[in-house]
């Protein structure tokens, strides 16, 4: 509807594929449409110009009350008796996991923080040499064991280490996992115990990756992550790509969990916080 | 499932033995929510419902069946022949290297997956396979092949001192030309479909090394996106077939019939797990019923 004023038959439709094509979902979409429909036949709406407004306020409205509910868990807001804050950062293979953890530890030290990672993926191959790289260009330390070492008793070192450094904040990238398989969930309750008892109220914050390309999966990732670990947020990556991550759309609604960050890219500064208007307005582009 | 909300659906069409248009148009519907819902992208579920249609309309309903059992029938027949065949074998010439390119979007298994079909092919194609990774932009991404090859007993092509993807081709040739390896198989560097340097970047490799198979590997959990990336590498590229990763997982894997509806290609295997040995050929009627769920 480029160019188009009023809003006509065709124009649900295409805005119904606009959002069904981001991967908002159909239920989503559907309860947006029909909200919208009722307004148009009641003319309350007529101009093609508001009907966007209208939508975009309306997942505005969602994305913002899952940060509302859940309250941010923040490292710039970090209380003095918190040492460390620990933060967790899971989701399933790929999605930019160990990529992202780069980008925090940079973003976190240039925020004034002594930043230390653990490397808790003691499964894949040459992960601890990927993270290695990245602790190496933010200039802070990595601990890690040899590849097969239980990921707890690693997480276990780490927190001693980060304790005895005096280190503010503590970043532990875990292995890839998917969701349905039962003993590497078991695995991840696991570490959030082990970190439980060496740090009180740890993980502080717990990062849930999701990649901009995912379909409804993303959902039960979400539902599964979260019986797992105290999931306090969602990073999403890829997001310099075509996809929209619409499904982060879903998460919130249903969850209530918050985006709090976007990757935009593969280098160190490749990192945003999370701005709902420019999100929104990035789905109509 | 798909079959009881059909049932559901059409319940009224107790004792009627064909399908009318206007049960169609119900089911249709509940149809159209289910493949969306799986993933497949809007605009293949569109063409994908017109055909349906055009199959079902004024079809017998089969003794033994209800009617929704029976509209479910041809759209799992419809789904299985959209889907392809199963063809688990790679082409290969008298050449000697054959290459095979591996190329995708981030993170969605390639290197994993090169490890996987490289012992594949030599168990089951009888291939001496080399790896090589021409991947110069991930940090550890070519100590990630060199880890892979040692736990599998496959060479990999040692580049270091080389940074350039084309130059490690050719040296990588070379050497499998003076060592008797078969198959070059190159794992390149993750890549938007809209990063043009980097679409450039396999275009020359391919000139380059004119592989017999150039293949997709993508995510089974991609949702709307799977039709752009999947286009986006075939027109610029060229693939001439894929690989679906991560179908251990639960996403239900629409992405499949959007990526082989667009680009025609066959889907050869499926990455079943993380261990090396976790590669299946292609099922057609396996992916229909879950994409139907
Ligand atoms: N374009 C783009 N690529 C990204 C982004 N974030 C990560 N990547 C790329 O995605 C790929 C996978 O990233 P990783 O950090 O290894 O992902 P991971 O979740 O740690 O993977 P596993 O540990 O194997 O589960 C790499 O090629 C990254 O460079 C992003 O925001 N944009
Ligand atoms: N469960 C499961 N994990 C897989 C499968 N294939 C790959 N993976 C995992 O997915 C993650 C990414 O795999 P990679 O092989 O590094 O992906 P890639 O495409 O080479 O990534 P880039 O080179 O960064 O683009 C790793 O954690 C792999 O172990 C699969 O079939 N099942
Ligand atoms: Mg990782
Ligand atoms: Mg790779």
């Amino acid at each position: 509807f480029k160019g188009k004023k009023q809003i006509d038959a065709d124009t649900l439709d295409q805005l119904e594929e606009i959002l069904i094509g981001a991967d908002i979902g159909v239920q989503t979409t559907m309860t947006i449409i029909e909200d919208v429909r009722k307004q148009v036949d009641r003319q309350t709406l007529k101009e093609v110009d508001e009907l966007k407004h209208v939508i975009k306020q309306h997942l505005i409205d969602i994305l913002e009350k899952a940060t509302r509910s859940r309250g941010i868990a923040s490292e710039t807001a970090i209380p003095d008796d918190v040492q460390p804050y620990v933060m967790m950062v899971v989701g399933v293979n790929g999605v930019g996991k160990t990529t992202t953890i780069g980008k925090l530890a940079q973003r976190i030290k240039a925020e004034g923080n002594s930043v230390v990672i653990c490397a808790a993926d003691t499964f894949r191959a040459a992960a601890a040499d990927q993270l290695a790289i990245w602790a190496e260009r933010a200039d802070v330390p990595l601990i890690q064991q040899k590849q097969g070492t239980d990921p707890a008793a690693v997480l276990f070192d780490s927190l001693k280490a980060a304790k005895s450094r005096n280190a503010d904040v503590l970043i532990v990238d875990t292995a890839g996992r998917l969701h349905n398989k039962q003993n590497l969930m078991a695995e991840l309750e696991k570490m959030k115990r082990v970190a439980q008892k060496e740090v009180p109220q740890a993980p502080h914050e717990v990062l849930l990756v999701v990649d901009a390309v995912t379909g409804q999966n993303g959902l039960s990732q979400a539902r599964e992550f979260m019986k797992a670990a105290p999931v306090t947020g969602l990073v999403l990556t890829k997001l310099d790509g075509t996809a929209k991550g619409g499904i982060a759309v879903a998460i919130a609604k249903e969850l209530n969990l918050p985006i709090r960050y976007c990757g935009v890219g593969e280098k160190a500064e490749d990192l945003i916080v999370f701005d709902p208007q420019a999100y929104v307005d990035g789905l109509f582009e | 499932a798909l079959s009881d909300k059909l049932k559901k659906v059409l319940k009224d069409l107790r004792g009627e033995s064909r399908l009318t248009p206007e049960h169609l148009e119900l089911a249709m519907r509940e149809i159209r929510i289910a493949l969306l819902e799986a993933d497949v992208n809007f605009k293949v579920v569109k063409n994908f419902i017109e055909r349906v249609k055009t199959k079902a309309v004024g079809a017998d309903v089969m003794e033994g069946l209800n009617p929704g059992q029976q509209v479910v029938k041809i759209v799992n027949d419809e789904l299985v022949e959209m889907l392809g065949g199963t063809s688990s074998r790679l082409l290969f010439t008298s050449k000697r290297p054959n290459s095979v390119m591996i190329v995708g979007l981030q993170g969605s298994g390639k290197t994993t997956s090169t490890g996987k079909l490289s012992k594949w092919l030599k168990e089951n194609q009888n291939r001496t396979p080399l790896l090589l990774s021409v991947d110069v932009y991930r940090p550890a991404a070519r100590d990630q092949l060199a880890v892979i090859g040692k736990a599998i007993g496959i060479p990999v092509f040692d580049g270091s001192g080389l940074n350039d993807p084309l130059e490690l081709c050719r040296a990588a040739r070379k050497h499998c030309e003076q060592l008797g390896f078969d198959t070059l198989m190159i794992d390149t560097a993750g890549r938007l479909h809209i990063d043009d340097a980097l679409m450039d970047e396999l275009r020359n490799i391919k000139a380059e090394m004119q592989p017999t198979e150039t293949l997709f590997v993508a995510d089974a959990m991609t949702g709307q996106d799977a039709v752009k990336s999947a286009t986006e590498f075939h027109n610029q590229v060229g693939i001439t077939g894929v690989i679906l990763t991560k179908m251990d997982g639960d996403a239900r894997g629409g992405a499949a019939l959007s990526i082989k509806e667009v680009i025609g290609q066959p889907i050869k295997f499926v990455g079943v797990g993380e261990k090396y040995d976790a590669l299946d050929p292609f099922y057609p009627d396996r992916i229909a019923s879950r994409i139907l769920g």
